[in-house]
């Protein structure tokens, strides 16, 4: 009786099992295949139907994502946070001998945690390179781009203009101001005349956005240098700005006055891909020196981004929400652009305040004072007031511009 | 989450990298 009942037991676990490993060994298969697509692989892309696309839009994605955020702002008990974010890293793949914060506790919650910053100097920035990377995470794709479309997937196109917004270059000009060096080799004193204009001497606050514009260096009060000091945050242009630091100052002119011979048709336009995982480190810093003179806010959908669905929905950067940076580098026309996902809806940009993202229907309305209709708008402001100079905001390789948030 | 970058630059510019390759903040992407 004994035997008969182990036979029967063996027969009544083992068909279920076979069945359990056999899918899982498909399944993971199956998964391999599609994120070597997603990648780039030598398989043509096989985007999803019309259909899949419609059902996958009416799924209230953006309102999934805001309570995403607010379920991830909730205040954790001490106890649970440790372990917490410790499973969370084991999960993910965090290195935690890279966070900044080494007690886990002082986290509050995992939006705080996924927002986390690193120990100086556990990124070090290669200041040879011309374009340095400006997240952790996975380069899916990039090369350069012809008759304005930019490849999403092989054989998967889309418009330049759509994900920028129209003609990008126009929104850059060049820069054509009449400008003398004292020093180059000098480090700059912010309260010492820095360069001459047009006949008029200039102080780095003057240049990077001091309250008086210009100063006489025999005439003038000192006042713009005073105010500088004491206000971190000022309106200058259409947006609120942080003030620039005068180390990147520094760095983005001497790099940008260099002269740049290489004649227009010898010059092309790239593009590269980033794709952040869950468990990366999710802020982004400048790929290298440049100025961000537009900011294009697009609020748009917040479809996933992961390579699966980069594989399988088309135009998927021009329909997400998207927060266009377009400025110039020594080389012409350089623009950054982070794109919010269904989990990471909000994007922050640092030197911007008045950026918001992932908003409410109640919140657009009251902040861009117009009915909202539910259709996907652009934002435009600038940040020409940011450096008089350089006619925008400087942002030195490596430095910090902002991140994304948990919903 | 995802950083589109696209800029202008001379013909002779080289990414260094490799699709599918895992990158860090401030790791050379291309060079002149």
């Amino acid at each position: 009786a004994a035997r008969a009942g182990q036979a029967k037991f063996m027969r009544w676990w083992a068909v279920p099992a076979v069945i359990v490993l056999v899918s899982a060994l498909f399944v993971g298969k199956k998964r391999k295949k599609e994120t070597r697509e997603g990648e780039g692989g030598d398989q043509p892309a096989r985007l999803a139907k019309p259909w899949q696309v419609a059902a996958y839009s009416t799924l209230p994605l953006k309102a999934m994502s805001r309570l995403w955020g607010k379920f991830n702002d909730i205040t954790l008990p001490m106890w649970m946070r440790e372990p917490g974010f410790k499973l969370y890293s084991y999960v993910f793949g965090v290195n935690l001998d890279e966070v900044a914060e080494n007690d886990l506790r002082k986290y509050a919650n995992l939006g705080e945690f996924f927002y986390r910053e690193l120990k100086p100097g556990v990124r070090p920035i290669d200041e040879k390179a011309a374009l340095v990377s400006p997240a952790d995470g996975k380069v899916l794709h990039f090369g350069v781009i012809h008759d304005g479309q930019v490849e999403q997937v092989k054989g998967v196109t889309y418009s330049l203009d759509a994900l920028l917004g129209q003609n990008p270059n126009a929104s850059a000009p060049a820069h054509k101001v009449d400008f003398e060096y004292h020093d180059e080799d000098e480090v700059m004193d912010r309260h010492r005349d820095f360069a001459i204009v047009n006949g008029i001497p200039y102080t780095v606050d003057s240049l990077i956005g001091g309250t008086d514009g210009h100063r006489n260096n025999e005439h003038g009060n000192g006042e713009s240098q005073r105010h500088a000091d004491a206000v971190d945050h000022e309106d200058r242009g259409d947006v609120a700005i942080r003030r620039t630091s005068t180390t990147a100052f520094n760095k983005v002119s001497k790099e940008l006055l260099k002269p740049d011979t290489t004649p227009e048709s010898e010059k092309e336009l790239f593009f590269a891909v980033i794709y952040l995982a869950p468990g990366d480190y999710h802020r982004f810093h400048s790929p290298t020196h440049w100025v961000s003179q537009v900011r294009r806010h697009f609020s748009g959908e917040l479809y996933s981004v992961s390579p699966y669905f980069q594989s399988r929905l088309a135009n998927l950067f021009c329909l997400n929400e998207r927060v266009a940076l377009l400025g110039r580098w020594r080389y012409g026309f350089f623009s950054m652009t982070p794109v919010g996902a269904t989990n990471v809806g909000s994007i922050r940009i640092h030197f911007d305040k008045d950026l918001r993202t992932n908003t409410t229907r109640k919140y657009a309305e009251q902040h861009n004072g117009e009915e909202w209709d539910g259709k996907s708008r652009c934002y435009e402001a600038t940040y020409a007031g940011a450096s008089r100079l350089l006619g925008g905001y400087p942002l030195a390789k490596g430095e910090q511009m902002g991140g994304f948030n948990l919903g | 989450s995802t950083v589109v970058l696209v800029f202008e630059a001379p013909k002779s510019f080289k990414f260094v990298v490799e699709a599918g390759e895992s990158v860090k903040v401030g790791q050379a992407m291309g060079v002149l």
